[in-house]
């Protein structure tokens, strides 16, 4: 099973639409996908229209309960949820970083059977807190996404030197999926400035894929519907089908 | 003085954006205005040029430096900064939700001599943690700014409640300067409805003016410029001063 934390501290970079589009998306293709919503606002969880979530994922932090026990499923064709709720936050306002509470996550994730998903993929808050820690020493990818705007920039760097730091003590296996543009907007010329600034600093790390600015991907989750199913057409479907199949080409590499 | 924080823990809601664009608008009209970046990010505080922030109001909380002690010029005129640094979220961790720890930036605030500045402004991150908590506890008035797109709407109520409960317990004065709409696109219908949406939830909460999407505010901050100096013209330019406007004419209110 692949496992793939989607994450950037800087607010509002697309990682919860991402973590949606790309698991329907992957889904299409066949494989079966476990998302994880790490983030308290409970933004994934809302989207996939899941409204009893009981205390879902808080419940590995505050009680003994393990990850297997805390999945949905999901109106979308081969994905299931473990759902987040507020409780998170007072999980996370109750666990300090002494050793140990970084590795609640993964110590949980071998309760997963064997098989049962091809991808694990976490959606992660905006910050590098306890929680998202617990995401990235968990799993061995990190997919970063950031939109195409000049103010998001210096997030880049900054979720490289997390990560770098990360695998040098806590988990050796972590490496970068890839770096994601979004809301790339054609119609303006800083869009493009930016997503070139990203691959003239990142090279190969970039995707080849970029995610255009698309409002159909902002209506879906009112329709409590991915975006593969909201409107099957649009750019935004095809942009995350074609980013599916670029992950998925990847698949022999871990 | 007036004070107020620009808080929505939903991120990428417009927060630096309106920090920066309103403390510029509103120091064209005469008044003078104090910006403190809360944010560990720091994009205030790289919006406004400032390289060497050393560890900025990271000291009110590691060691006993007054916030009055900490203020920058900048190449905006009327208005001053204080920055942030990385140090922050090394003081993020260290403090605890103990008694006190969220009191102290409220505390530092009385060393600003009286009258030197007539509007005090914080940018937050994009979480209620001990920083924001800080923040809202020092202020009298909250700005809560959103993009108008449905993702964004469950985020309006948690702050409301957020607000709320610091007033019930710990602030007593604070109070909803106003909802502000941010990248409102007036291409889509999407954004519309979402307008309208907060306008019949919150009524006269939500401020008249829109901001609405334009890629000139995109830019700014990479010429280290607020919109009022990169481009006087254009829409953002105009609304945010629209805002301040409106903002301005609140002032007897307090
Ligand atoms: N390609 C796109 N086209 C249009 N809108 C988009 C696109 N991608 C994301 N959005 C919109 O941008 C906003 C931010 O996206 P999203 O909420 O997924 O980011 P996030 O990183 O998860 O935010 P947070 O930091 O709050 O977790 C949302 O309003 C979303 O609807
Ligand atoms: N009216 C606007 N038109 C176009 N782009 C905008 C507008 N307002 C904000 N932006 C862009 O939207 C993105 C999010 O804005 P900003 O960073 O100010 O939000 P924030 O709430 O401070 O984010 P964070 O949660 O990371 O602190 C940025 O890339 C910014 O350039
Ligand atoms: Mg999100
Ligand atoms: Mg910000």
């Amino acid at each position: 099973m692949r496992s793939i934390a989607v994450f950037n501290q800087k607010g509002g970079s697309g990682k919860t639409t991402t973590t949606v589009s790309l698991s329907a998306a992957i889904a299409e293709y066949g494989r079966r996908v476990l998302v994880v919503d790490m983030d308290p606002q409970g933004t994934a969880t809302n989207w996939f229209g899941i409204k009893d979530a009981g205390r879902g994922i808080a419940d590995i932090f505050i009680s003994v309960r393990s990850l297997v026990e805390l999945v949905r499923p999901t109106a979308v064709m081969g994905v299931n949820l473990v759902p987040a709720s507020t409780w998170l936050l007072g999980a996370e306002k109750v666990l300090s970083w002494e050793v140990g509470t970084v590795q609640i996550f993964s110590k949980t994730m071998t309760s997963l059977p064997h098989g049962q998903w091809d991808y694990l993929i976490v959606d992660c808050p905006p910050a590098l807190g306890i929680l998202t820690a617990n995401a990235l020493i968990g799993v061995e990818e990190v997919l970063i996404p950031i939109e195409a705007h000049h103010l998001a920039l210096p997030s880049v760097d900054r979720v490289i030197t997390s990560v770098e730091s990360l695998r040098n003590h806590l988990n050796p296996e972590l490496r970068i999926t890839g770096i994601l543009a979004c809301r790339v907007d054609s119609r303006t010329r800083h869009s493009k400035n930016i997503v070139q600034e990203l691959r003239s600093r990142f090279g190969d790390l970039v995707f080849k894929v970029e995610i255009r600015e698309n409002v159909r991907l902002a209506e879906a989750p009112s329709q409590g519907q991915p975006i593969t199913l909201y409107d099957s057409q649009c750019t935004g479907a095809r942009d995350y089908r074609d980013l599916a199949h670029e992950i998925m080409a990847g698949e022999g590499e871990g």
